[in-house]
């Protein structure tokens, strides 16, 4: 019964969709059964796997609302273990279209229920806001994983973020935890990095994974060729910080 | 009669903060009377410019909704010139909140319309996603302002503002124009950066500004200390960015 876990965070470009395709490939090149749901209307879980939006007919917007199975929707990817749900940019309109509709909040949960069974993990890339499509996936997810990138604005934001999980654990889903903090970008030349990680650090101790994923350029060009960075460049330290992410994300999990 | 610019990108992490603060700062430093709305609820923009956000009373929210006057949510800066309307968290609701209120689109558009005579420029910081908030801003302005960081998935988020752009104009603002594209974070070792200065101003032409903002550490450590980069380090590369991409904007504007 595979481990559902959202990919989270409000603030912009901090690393989401770059930790969601990476680490989706790292936890399904160990071996497991991957699935990876793209709920961000840009798409750039999607396009990052190397899947050309324009011609999908079916899509995450369809699976939410029911009018697509997940047989309709399901993509297999260049990685053997790692099936992809992808989004197109009609999952905008989820927002304001879905307002009227019952339980809009556990419509994911539902859709995800029967698929989750034939995967070790399923991971959900979010888009940078706490509307509706986070919402649902915070209260279709066990577990909430937070990249936090080395900035000063990324750090701002985590007080909030922390506070909807909380309001999403009272209203919808009472057994979501924390997955865990990563720290993103690590760039040592800049001060405001190492200041950062201190500070995270301090604050959440335990819940702040050992990995930290380094600034790396590979990471940056592999999107542009449709691949995760172990098909890019595998001997990047992008690919060695993934990698370790995957290793010890797998471990916590099966420590329980 | 002020020019009013949304500074606008759903996708997250290109610099909207970033270039709202500093292009606002560049343009009150050259003696226009400038104000800087934040749309955010992030409120990245308020406290990037020093200002305490729990210790606000009346803020954008309020004053969108008409509950607060433009006397009582405006906040003096270190800059002379520069008047901010700041932000706070309960922004988030509006998005919800708004859902059944008549002309929800246009609450901006009303709000500001007295308060723009006394000012040159007003600057809006969006947040990144195209919700009811983003929208408000497109319909209150005169221009868009579009920061697209140098990386892959920054460009492909463009034809979907575009997009967005357009549908705006035909529904809530006929007269709204692109001021211009400007490319942030560029860094001469990562050769992403070059490909995407060259697609982008292969599609837009013109309509690209001239100025480039490099990747500049100062500019990410200037928000800890709570002040625009001018006030923190007017020597450095991010400083001269800002300052030029001022210059261009007045003497596009005044060249009409
Ligand atoms: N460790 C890294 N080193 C270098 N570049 C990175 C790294 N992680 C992400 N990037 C780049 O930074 C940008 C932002 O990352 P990404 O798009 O994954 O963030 P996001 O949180 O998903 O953004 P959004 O909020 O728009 O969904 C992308 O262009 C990505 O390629
Ligand atoms: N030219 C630059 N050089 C170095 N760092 C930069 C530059 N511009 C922005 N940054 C840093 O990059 C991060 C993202 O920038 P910023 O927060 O301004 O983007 P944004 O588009 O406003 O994000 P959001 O989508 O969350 O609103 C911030 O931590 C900022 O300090
Ligand atoms: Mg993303
Ligand atoms: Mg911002």
């Amino acid at each position: 019964m595979g481990r559902i876990i959202a990919i989270a965070n409000q603030k912009g470009g901090v690393g989401k969709t770059t930790t969601a395709v990476n680490l989706a490939t790292g936890v399904a090149l160990a071996g497991d059964p991957v699935l990876l749901v793209d709920l961000d209307p840009q798409g750039n879980t999607t396009s990052g796997l190397g899947i050309d939006r324009s011609s999908l007919e079916k899509h995450s917007y369809e699976f939410l609302i029911g009018r697509a199975s997940f047989a309709e929707v399901q993509k297999p990817t260049e990685i053997q273990e790692l099936t992809l749900v992808p989004a197109r940019i009609d999952l905008i309109g989820a927002e304001v279209e879905l307002v009227g509709v019952p339980d809009r909040e556990r419509l994911l949960k539902r859709a995800i229920e029967g698929p989750r069974r034939s995967y070790s993990f399923v991971f959900i890339d979010c888009p940078p806001s706490l509307g509706l499509l986070t919402i649902n996936a915070l209260t279709a997810a066990d577990a909430v994983l937070i990249p936090v990138q080395c900035e000063y604005y990324a750090m701002e934001g985590l007080t909030q973020l922390l506070h909807t999980i909380r309001l999403v654990k009272q209203s919808f889903n009472p057994d979501l935890e924390i997955e865990g903090i990563v720290l993103t970008m690590f760039d040592p030349r800049n001060r405001i990095s190492s200041q950062v990680e201190k500070e995270v650090r301090a604050h959440f101790g335990e819940r702040v994974f050992t990995t930290v994923i380094p600034r790396n350029v590979a990471l940056s060009e592999a999107p542009s060729f449709g691949k995760p960075i172990h098909l890019y460049d595998v001997r990047s330290k992008g690919a060695e910080g993934y990698t370790s992410l995957s290793r010890e994300l797998i471990s916590n999990v099966k420590a329980g």
